[in-house]
């Protein structure tokens, strides 16, 4: 019935593929409006305006190489501020398996490489959190990392593929844990007393994934035998006709 | 030779296939996800274009119409043999895909491409 809502139309038929995930995906109703235009929003949406034209149509020269992209923001975020001009937050981001249908490609991490906070500069990065002891657990990025790329002025986007590829592999409830390390620049006359910690919208995670399950591609051609039928013997159909 | 059967055949051909206008073919569409009550996790694009297919499948199924043999035979079944027999359907042959934004429930924003949204081309079978 026009107007009832699609919801409930979906409800009615959850075998199909789309409406099947679209119910997985669509929260309810009762989320009305969309978040508030965070910088991880932002992100997004410049993401998508570089991949889709307003209609909606995938660009051909698009270059995310995926097919969907997730941006994950972080769960906690421990800040401790150090003596000195050092500040460390640790950030742990959820790493939640998708549908078997979906398949990781890439890992990176976004963050903003330059803070500015009232009158002081801060350079930042991203390094992973190291459990304090004998053996490092994790390698540091610069293994599986590439350099980082300067996306624009405000964020820096790291390649952590293989180490997000490790973590992904493994059965459980797996927590990606990096720690957003920033200094005070040089020159700022007094050191900043850094209390509270940053906004959680200073880094977060893009996980670039491939539908494996792709259509089968019918068959195009016209069967010979029926080719010739079509040409050869149309003299029969028009016998037939007659 | 299409053309050799439609014009040796007498009349029920061309009444039958009615004016050129209403034969098969694609009709735009657009609706806006609000109107799909989507709008509270779809974030992009705002307007929707999936269009459809409509219109009479003629008798002679010329090459423009992309129509496999089967439905070639099924309107010669139709005609000839068993008039139960339906004739073709005008359907979509080709579609493209759609990005969207979306929400999550869990508020993970995700970018995903969606395969054959929009009907591009239309066919009969």
């Amino acid at each position: 019935k026009v107007g009832q809502p699609s919801n409930a139309l979906m409800a009615d038929a959850p075998s199909l593929p789309l409406i099947r995930e679209l119910l997985e995906e669509a929260p309810g109703k009762q989320q009305r409006k969309l978040p508030v235009l965070g910088h991880p929003l932002r992100y997004m949406l410049e993401l998508y305006q570089r991949s889709a034209d307003a209609r909606g149509h995938p660009r051909e020269n698009r270059t995310i190489g995926a097919t969907m992209v997730k941006l994950v923001r972080p769960l906690a975020n421990v800040a401790k501020p150090l003596r000195g001009s050092w500040h460390i937050q640790t950030l742990d981001f959820p790493l939640i398996p998708n549908r078997v249908a979906y398949q990781l490609v890439r890992a990176t991490v976004v963050y903003r490489h330059q803070l500015h906070l009232a009158r002081f500069h801060l350079s930042c990065h991203v390094k992973p959190w190291v459990q304090k002891g004998p053996t490092n657990q994790f390698p540091s990025l610069g293994t599986g990392s590439s350099k980082p790329s300067l996306l624009s002025k405000a964020w820096t986007e790291m390649d952590i593929t293989q180490h997000v590829q490790r973590l992904w592999n493994q059965k459980g409830h797996r927590v990606l844990r990096l720690r957003f390390m920033c200094q005070q620049q040089k020159g700022s006359e007094i050191e900043l007393q850094w209390h509270g910690t940053l906004s959680l919208d200073t880094a977060f995670l893009l996980l670039y994934f491939n539908d494996t399950h792709k259509s089968v591609q019918k068959a195009k051609l016209l069967p010979r035998v029926l080719e010739d039928f079509m040409e050869g013997d149309s003299s029969l159909l028009l016998r037939r006709a007659r | 030779q299409a053309g050799g059967i439609t014009s040796g055949v007498p009349g029920p051909f061309r009444e039958h296939d009615g004016p050129k206008s209403n034969q098969c073919s694609l009709h735009p569409f657009q609706v806006s996800f609000r109107q799909l009550g989507w709008d509270h996790w779809i974030i992009a694009p705002h307007l929707y274009t999936p269009n459809y297919c409509k219109g009479v499948c003629p008798r002679v199924l010329h090459y423009g119409l992309n129509s496999p043999n089967h439905a070639v035979i099924q309107n010669l079944v139709n005609e000839l043999v068993d008039q139960s027999v339906p004739q073709p359907s005008c359907v979509p042959y080709k579609y493209i895909p759609i990005s969207i934004l979306l929400i999550e429930a869990n508020g993970s924003i995700m970018y995903k491409e969606y395969e054959d949204m929009i009907a591009q081309s239309c066919t009969c079978r």
